[in-house]
């Protein structure tokens, strides 16, 4: 009855959300265990009538008061040769952070790669991930082989399950800079092992980890305006 | 001067008001993910200068509602949120990002002259 005699001014609903307009979502993404933590202890907290810092995530032990977690909205590339015969799976990672108001302001970025379970148990022992920044993209495409320059990161031997790699100082960067978010590049690299190979002759080990492998990045920003030191506020 | 002191029933009386805000009939329960709605009150009431005292009132709540009392031009004190609590949104933006956000001020605990 309200809606048909009233129209709520959304914008107004909205620009205090921090949004441009109405989500679509076609569906609701999962909600990670971190997310609903917090939540489910902010309202334990609001229940009993305590007042907790609402600048400080506690749970990451962090200053910041919103909390994002970012879908992956990169690509898998398949060069039509192995660059190396090592390689087994490469993706570019995109993130975007255009909705990221807060300026300079970003507290916590965790990059997590979840592989899936057990990806790798019979592709032998000789596995490595790699991590780097793409610093120079070379014309990103399904069609081409490799990204341009890249800065190493990080290299995982033995990768399995869920890895998480600190990306302040990246995320920080691309905020400050969006014009230097030019993704990561992920490449897993496996020895071909002549045993392992024949004795998973079942599905290809690579397509699989294509399949299984998820990545987002839990940003943690803290909005200054909302977070003033409480002598200014006063 | 002498001030009269008003007629007011109790339940005229500023006091808080449950007011439940139910994210499904505004149609937004498609992309604010949790809470699904939440109670978050107002203020409504008289403020009367006999009253002022037991009201929850500020000092300057008790001296207005006795200026308004000497002089109805005066506007009566007002029914106010005396403290409010903050409440935590997990909603989804135009970019499939989740995001959780603190907000203060959301919910009225209590009210006052």
């Amino acid at each position: 009855t309200l809606g048909q005699t009233f129209q709520f001014p959304r914008y107004v609903f909205l620009q205090f959300l921090g949004l441009d307009k109405v989500p679509s979502p076609q569906k609701l993404q999962p909600v990670p265990s971190i997310l609903k933590k917090v939540l489910q202890d902010r309202e334990v907290a609001a229940a009993t009538g305590a007042s907790p810092d609402l600048c400080y995530v506690r749970e990451l032990g962090v200053r910041g008061n919103v909390l994002r977690l970012l879908p992956d909205q990169g690509f898998f590339l398949y060069p039509k040769k192995r660059p190396h015969a090592s390689s087994c799976l490469q993706k570019v990672l995109y993130f975007n952070l255009s909705a990221i108001k807060e300026q300079g302001q970003v507290t916590m970025a965790r990059l997590s790669l979840d592989l899936g379970p057990s990806s790798y148990s019979h592709l032998g022992p000789e596995l490595e991930l790699a991590l780097s920044l793409v610093q120079e993209p070379r014309g990103w495409g399904r069609s081409t082989p490799r990204p341009g320059k890249v800065l190493a990161l990080q290299s995982v031997p033995w990768p399995q399950g869920v890895l998480n790699f600190n990306l302040l100082e990246v995320a920080a960067d691309w905020t400050r800079n969006p014009q230097k978010n030019s993704g990561l590049f992920l490449e897993i690299l496996v020895k071909e092992d002549r045993d392992s190979r024949e004795s998973s002759q079942l599905e290809d080990p690579c397509a699989r980890l294509r399949r299984s492998l998820h990545a987002s990045l839990l940003l943690v920003t803290l909005d200054p305006e909302q977070c003033r030191p409480s002598w200014k506020r006063r | 001067a002498a001030v009269p002191a008003p007629q007011a029933s109790c339940k005229h009386l500023c006091h808080r008001h449950q007011l439940f805000i139910n994210f499904r009939d505004r149609g937004w329960h498609k992309w604010i993910i949790d809470p699904k709605g939440f109670m978050a009150n107002y203020c409504h009431g008289d403020c009367p200068f006999s009253l002022t005292t037991s009201l929850n009132s500020s000092n300057y709540a008790f001296l207005q509602a006795l200026m308004h009392a000497a002089d109805p031009d005066v506007p009566q004190a007002v029914c106010i949120p005396t403290r409010l609590s903050p409440i935590s949104m997990l909603y989804q933006d135009n970019d499939d990002n989740v995001i959780l956000r603190h907000y203060e001020d959301m919910v009225v605990d209590e009210c006052g002259c």
